[in-house]
Formats: structure tokens, sequence, C-alpha cells
């Protein structure tokens, strides 16, 4: 079974700072609780 | 038979060279003819989603995969001997990879049948909550397959490049006019001693709503879902808000579902914090992630941040396996498989989470939702498709204060059953 999100979030600024970015990698084993991203 | 078999005279003729020739250019001309007029069919057929891909796939669409689920899940509800259940499970984990340190029950007899084992609980504290609060969590234990930005023209990329359109997966964007009250502004014309007006409409989507309107009182304010909060704590956020026995409710998974007393006060602080409805000041992007499920891992999924459930569509497709060898092969398989989208709003604008159901794990239940009906054999398929493809309901009525169902971060929110 699969787990699909789609979200809005707040873009990086024009210097690549502050909005939402995803903190984990492709295939990493993740638990309920631990951070997908953050902004 | 054998006197007249071995007694009749075989005599061989030669075939003339032109009627071999014309032969080989019949057959020629027709393939050619069925060629052409098969890529005329399809330039102008309105391009049908048919599973395609490798053999297997091909082979995996002749199957009654639902009914292989069905029957799968009520195999997996027969009881099982009390002496078979720990070397049962204690093999399953084995196979799969279970943690059973983790496991809500020690006593393994407790679980009747794998289906109660597959949809165990976990033990208290085990799965803490990111307290960040731009923090968004993973809704379940799995693997992440995919995640990013979603393309111009709503691209969705599944696996290997593998592209799927949003309207596809979530059902075409709800209707703009969406007469929701703006919760902010309720709150905020409250405090200004304006009287305020709720609307809570009733029913599922698409049937005969109840509209109901009515003057939310200071009570229905102070009270909303067994909440006594001051409306301050709710705009200024600090903690004060707590339910009616004055406990603070623990941010714990393990609990079977957050006790709703604080659930309005928690995501009503995030909403009066944030620019809610209207969205967070400057640009805004939309983003995806996959988390897949492993059949070993923990099948319950929870809230990934703080928001309001407004509405869920239930499109009752198909169940294929959504392992990642078959997500890399199959295009838009999470557009073909049967699926409930939770569409609603977080401080920064839209939030949508979609359960996707497979093969082995055909039932999705969501715990507000006593009336979501999964995997049935007999699908309502006219309502579905008079709807665009899926069944709709509308959660206003849950608090007519937010619009929706509220949901904090880290709830239990369903979970995904054995067939």
């Amino acid at each position: 079974s699969t787990v699909v999100l789609v979200f809005e979030a707040p873009a990086p600024g024009p210097d690549g700072k502050g909005g939402f970015r995803f903190t984990v990698e492709r295939g990493q084993y993740i638990k309920v609780g631990e951070a997908l991203g953050v902004v | 038979a054998r006197h007249s078999w071995n007694d009749t005279k075989v005599e061989w003729y030669t075939i003339p060279v032109g009627l071999g020739i014309l032969v080989v250019a019949l057959s020629h001309l027709r393939k050619r003819d069925s060629s052409t007029s098969a890529t005329s069919a399809a330039a102008n057929e309105e391009k049908l989603i048919r599973p395609m891909g490798a053999w297997q796939v091909q082979v995996l669409s002749t199957l009654p995969l639902k009914a292989l689920s069905y029957y799968w899940g009520v195999f997996n509800e027969i009881p099982l001997p009390t002496f078979l259940r720990v070397p049962g499970f204690k093999l399953y984990a084995w196979i799969f990879g279970v943690n059973l340190s983790e496991v809500g029950e020690d006593d393994l007899r407790s679980y009747r049948n794998l289906a109660e084992f597959f949809y165990r609980r976990l033990k208290p504290g085990v799965r803490p909550i990111d307290p960040r609060p731009g923090a968004v969590v993973s809704p379940a234990d799995g693997r992440v397959l995919q995640f990013g930005e979603v393309h111009a023209g709503g691209l969705v990329e599944q696996v290997k490049g593998m592209t799927y359109s949003l309207d596809a997966l979530l059902g075409a964007p709800a209707s703009g006019t969406d007469t929701s009250p703006n919760p902010a502004e309720l709150v905020k014309r409250k405090l200004e001693g304006k009287s305020v007006e709720t609307q809570a409409r009733y029913g599922k989507g698409g049937d005969a709503d109840r509209e109901v309107t009515h003057v939310a009182s200071d009570e229905e304010f102070a009270n909303v879902n067994g909440i006594s909060y001051t409306l301050p704590s709710l705009l200024s956020g600090d903690k004060d808000a707590h339910n009616a026995s004055g406990d603070e409710t623990p941010q714990d998974v393990s609990l079977p579902q957050h006790t709703t007393t604080s659930a309005v006060a928690t995501v009503g602080r995030d909403l009066a914090r944030g620019s809610w409805w209207s969205g967070s000041s400057g640009d805004k992007r939309l983003y995806f992630a996959v988390v897949y499920l492993a059949p070993g891992d923990y099948h319950r999924f929870h809230s990934p941040v703080n928001w309001v459930v407004e509405r869920r569509r239930h499109f009752a497709g198909e169940l294929y396996s959504v392992s990642p060898w078959l997500q890399s092969r199959l295009p838009g398989l999470f557009t073909l498989n049967e699926r409930v989208v939770l569409l609603g709003r977080w401080k920064y604008g839209m939030f949508s989470m979609t359960p996707v159901g497979a093969t082995n794990v055909g039932s999705i239940k969501i715990n507000f939702d006593r009336e979501l009906r999964t995997n049935s054999l007999t699908h309502d398929a006219t309502k579905a498709d008079s709807e665009g493809g899926y069944a709709e309901a509308v959660y206003r009525g849950a608090s007519a204060l937010l619009g929706g169902h509220p949901v904090p971060k880290g709830m239990e929110i369903g979970g995904f059953n054995l067939g």
C-alpha cells in the first residue's frame, strides 16, 4: 500500500533560503512522525 | 482407419510460383491495412488509460484482482487456533521484518487472526512526532519512493520518470465557490463582539445537502467539540487551550486516535496563527511525496501536519499491486487503483493525503468516516461515475468553526486492512 501527499507550501526565496525543503533521500526508510520536510 | 491410412496413395503437386507470390502479396496488403486503420482509430479515439507496459502487467490486468483481494480478506479473518498464533505471527514477523518489540500487545495470542495482527497498534512512545511547527512528518512507516515539486500543468512524477496528472489522482479541484466561512475571520469578528453566522453542510457531496445556518453563540466558540478554551488563546496560540477536564492531551501516535478535545484547539491555533485560508504570504509551490508501505510495516496512517480535512473522495478503481517494481512499469498506476483522497487545508494552503489500496490491502479505513466502504464487490458505480469517477463526502458538519475535520499532527487517521 502507498500514501501520496500533495500540498502547498511556501517556495524558497530568491536566495534559495526559507520556504519548504525536503529532508529525506529517495528510497530512505522513514517512520511515522519523522520529518519528510520542513518550512 | 489404419487400412485406409496405410493403403491410400499420396500424390504431390507443385504450386504455381505465381499463386505463391499472390498469397504473400495479399497477406502483406491485409497486414498494412489493419495497421493503418488501427493508428487512425487510435488517433481520434480518446486516449483511454489502458494498463500497458511489461507483459507481467498485461497478465495482472486479466486477473479478477478485486475478487482476489476481497476473498484474501475473508480468509485472513478466520480465527487462528490459539496454539498457532505465536509461532504463526513470529514466522510472519521473521519473513516480513516486523519489529515485535514495538507491537502494542505483548501477548501475541490476543490477535485472533492475521487481519488483526496486520492492523496492530504500536506501544506508546515508539513514534515521537517531530515538534517543529513547519515540519511535514511521514504519515506512515515505509520507504520514501518519490518526492518533489509538482511540475507545471499538474504532472506528478511516479517512479523512474513515469508521470500522472494531479487531476486524475485527486479529481477536479473543489468548486471555486467554496462558501466555507474563513474561520480566521470568524474568530476575529467574534473578538470584535460581532455576531457570527456559520453554515454547516451535512450529508455527502452531491446529495441534497442540508444547509444549516445559525448564529455561533459564545458557548459554541468556547466549547467546540468539547473544548473549553478562550478565544484569545486560539489566536495567540499559547498553551491555555485544554479540554474540559483540564489536562493537555499528549501528542502520542499510539493513542487510538487523539481525543478530539484537543484537536480543534491545536488546529485552531495553527489556523489563527498562519495566514490560513488565503495561503501564506509570498510565492507558494505544490509539493508531493510518496511513501510505500511493505507487508511487514505498521499499517495505520497518521496526520502529517495540523490540518482540516474538508472532504473525502473515494475512487473505486482497480487493485493492482503498488510494489515499486510495478510502479516503475505501469504508467498512471495511482490513478488506476482504488484510493481515498482526503482534501483540506493547512496553514500554508491546500493539503491532501491519499491512501492508495493494493491487491493484498484493498480495504482503507478512515476513523472519522463511518460511511466509507472500500473494496466492495458490489460497487455503486452509477453514483461514483455521476461525480467524475468518485463518491464524495463533505465534512463541513464536523466542526462549524473550522469547516471540516480538524486533525492535529500525529493523530491516527485510519489505516489499511487486509483484503
